[in-house]
């Protein structure tokens, strides 16, 4: 393709982007970095904060999408720290599958695939899009919740008993390495395309299509850091690699919430995140 | 395939009702 049409994928990529994923990196560095005239967020750093934290969630003044979003699954009196915590998290994941979804949707021509396809790279490629997602949300310290308006601390997490405090841990050690390369969200946008457009996902029917559509992303991909990032030439590299790393992330903490499955009979695993990540790994 | 992803199946097909979380 000529480089005025990859420039409008970029484009209109990027504004998919921005339709779909309300936390922008933009948004979460601004939050991260105390840049939001004195709406920061609330600071989750133990149980009593908590509590209070789950107030705010529900009470803070949002854009009316943003409010429907957010509406917190029932309460269940005297649940355990943990799995209250878990619980929170899960619903939040299961909306993210829907944002990560409709944006998948507008990858020209996703929609053309075959539909057993469609299903497949979206199986493979959600939680790896989710992860990414999340390491802009992260620092060194916590990290943003709830649309940014919590931060949960590294602390409060590590502090929650075994297997919980185990992880997250992961996520942040990704996301100290993955927030070096400093995209911006024009270049996450196209980034996610690239994972969703995995030929190499088990069970595809019709490759040829996937990854010819990859490879035009993933030339708009490189025309664009080329642009945008004149001064890292080893970037669009360096970013192709942490592909690698992603699939080994999610393919370890598929197994941990599968041992969680049999290890906690309390613990209920969202019907979505279920379908998603039975038989994933 | 279908049957055991209904609700990614669901969410591919249905361009912007919510589905039930």
């Amino acid at each position: 393709p000529e480089s005025a049409d990859l420039r409008a994928l970029s484009r209109q990529l990027c504004l998919s982007y921005h339709r779909h994923f309300p936390l922008t990196k933009s948004k979460a560095k601004a939050i991260l970095s105390g840049k939001t005239h004195g709406n920061s967020p609330f600071v989750i750093h133990d149980m009593k904060s908590l509590t209070a934290g789950q107030y705010f969630i529900n009470c803070r003044q949002l854009p009316v999408l943003e409010r429907q979003r957010s509406v917190l699954p029932p309460e269940e009196p005297a649940e355990e720290l943990e799995l209250s915590v878990f619980r929170r998290i899960q619903f939040r994941s299961a909306e993210a599958v829907q944002e990560v979804t409709e944006f998948t949707k507008s990858i020209p021509g996703f929609t053309e695939l075959d539909m057993n396809d469609q299903v497949i790279l979206l199986k493979y490629g959600v939680i790896e899009v989710m992860t990414t997602m999340l390491a802009p949300l992260m620092n060194k310290d916590g990290t943003l919740f709830a649309y940014g308006q919590i931060f949960m601390t590294r602390e409060f997490l590590k502090s929650l008993r075994k297997p919980f405090c185990e992880m997250m841990e992961p996520k942040f050690e990704f996301a100290a390495k993955f927030n070096l390369l400093e995209l911006d969200d024009s270049d996450m946008a196209l980034f996610f395309a690239v994972i969703i457009l995995s030929g190499d996902r088990p069970g595809l029917v019709n490759v040829k299509p996937i990854e010819d559509l990859q490879e035009t992303v993933l030339q708009a991909l490189e025309l664009q850091l080329k642009t945008i990032h004149p001064d890292c030439p080893q970037l669009f590299a360096k970013l192709l690699q942490k592909m690698t790393d992603l699939r080994q992330l999610v393919a370890n903490h598929v197994r941990h919430i599968h041992l969680l499955k049999k290890q906690e009979l309390q613990m209920c695993l969202h019907p979505l995140l279920q379908e998603i990540m039975r038989d994933l790994y | 395939l279908k049957e055991k992803h209904k609700i990614l199946h669901r969410l591919l097909q249905n361009s912007t009702s919510p589905v039930e979380l």
